[in-house]
């Protein structure tokens, strides 16, 4: 199975169209992996992104560099991941 | 039994399709189970008929699960089931609905990819087809259909998330839907429901320009959310795909407003919690209640507006 351990999502609240622009340009690039779940579209809507652990100080500093504000909204993804297995597992339990 | 199954957990694909069949069984009078085809790695695709009679009456299209790491799509497509068959001949509105309409649901639409975020990555989005000449698979079966296909927002990079793939249907899932829908003939109202950010949306996705019936749409959409906001206060937009994120071509529901099923809407449900795709189990439950007061009121507006 693919592990998600220190994949962090980020929210990214773009405040001008040049960031917008600068959050599409992020996204064409592949060296990063980045998984684009809400994409940079308009400053009206946030931009969530998945960060592979590897390349969280690539993007950090590309934002930073940017004056790009960001904020943190799940920090090692696969935390997430392993409670929800967890949960199903119990259930599936419960259910036999 | 149906009584005994925990809704307000996610469950795979093979308690999912057994569940199906403990529904069937219960409320055999009006609820069936079809095989409308094959998923690319061989999976039955089946449909929930609920129906009180008649051959190809008006009808409503639900589909959920299209994209497979959208977990509480399909979780809300289950409950939504259960909801329809246990409310037939309590709920007066419903009940009058089911006299004169069927409701299709289509609770796995990708169940390939459903599977493979079961097993292998959580967060796989696409089909599992294999792209000659590319180590990657899949393509996005919401920009594989024939409505602006290849146009605008979709991705010709069998890489990209957003692949549209070689050609418009190419996808034997979307295939598999096109088929029914168009061998059916009767469908009123197409809605498919994806996860997450909280807005409801009708055509277009593939242009900016405003369809023909963009004002009733709208005010349908509106008094929807507006009922789906009353039970907990969550939020929602409402909006062209175009207009309220960004341009997309092909996908279901340019496709299915295009063949003339005039009330044609997306959902993405909520994530209050701002957890993504990883919604947690326990906020099932209030997803699926509030989404059922807004799709209870397009399904009516459907039986009340015939065209």
């Amino acid at each position: 199975e693919r592990v998600f351990i220190g994949d962090q999502v980020i929210r990214v609240n773009a405040e001008t169209e040049e960031q917008i622009q600068l959050l599409q340009a992020l996204e064409m690039q592949e060296e990063g992996e980045l998984d684009f779940w809400l994409h940079p579209v308009s400053t009206e809507l946030p931009v969530d992104i998945r960060v592979p652990r590897s390349s969280f100080s690539f993007v950090t500093e590309y934002l930073n560099a940017h004056n790009i504000p960001y904020s943190v909204l799940i920090n090692n993804l696969q935390e997430l991941l392993d409670e929800e297995k967890a949960e199903m597992m119990q259930n599936e339990m419960k259910e036999r | 039994s149906s009584r005994s199954f925990n809704f307000g957990a996610y469950h795979r694909l093979e308690t999912i399709y057994s569940w199906m069949d403990t529904l069937v069984a219960q409320y055999p009078n009006l609820v069936s189970k079809q095989e409308i085809g094959r998923s690319y790695e061989n999976r039955p695709m089946y449909v929930l008929k609920f129906s009180t009679g008649g051959n190809k009456r008006p009808a409503i299209w639900i589909d959920t699960g299209i994209h497979s790491r959208e977990w509480v799509s399909p979780a809300t497509g289950l409950w939504t089931a259960n909801k329809i068959a246990t409310d037939y001949g309590k709920d007066t509105s419903l009940t009058s609905l089911l006299n004169t309409m069927d409701i299709y649901m289509l609770l796995l639409t990708n169940p390939d990819g459903y599977a493979y975020t079961h097993s292998k990555d959580r967060m796989w989005r696409k089909t599992r087809s294999e792209n000659p000449g590319s180590r990657c698979r899949g393509v996005d079966p919401n920009r594989n259909w024939d409505a602006g296909f290849a146009g605008p927002g979709a991705s010709k990079n069998p890489c990209s998330d957003s692949y549209h793939g070689p050609s418009a249907h190419s996808e034997i899932e979307v295939k598999n839907v096109v088929n029914l829908i168009k061998s059916h003939g009767n469908f009123k109202s197409f809605i498919s429901i994806h996860a997450y950010s909280q807005l409801l949306m009708y055509p277009y996705g593939y242009s900016c320009k405003n369809v023909a019936h963009q004002p009733e749409l709208d005010s349908v959409g509106r008094a929807a959310v507006q009922k789906l906001t009353s039970l907990y206060g969550t939020q929602y937009k409402v909006g062209s795909i175009c207009k309220i994120i960004y341009q997309a071509s092909g996908g279901s529901i340019d496709w299915s407003y295009d063949v003339g099923i005039k009330y044609s809407f997306a959902f993405e449900l909520r994530d209050t919690g701002r957890y993504g795709f990883i919604l947690p189990a326990n906020q099932i439950l209030p997803t699926a209640t509030e989404t059922w007061l807004a799709l209870k009121h397009i399904m009516e507006y459907v039986r009340d507006h015939p065209y």
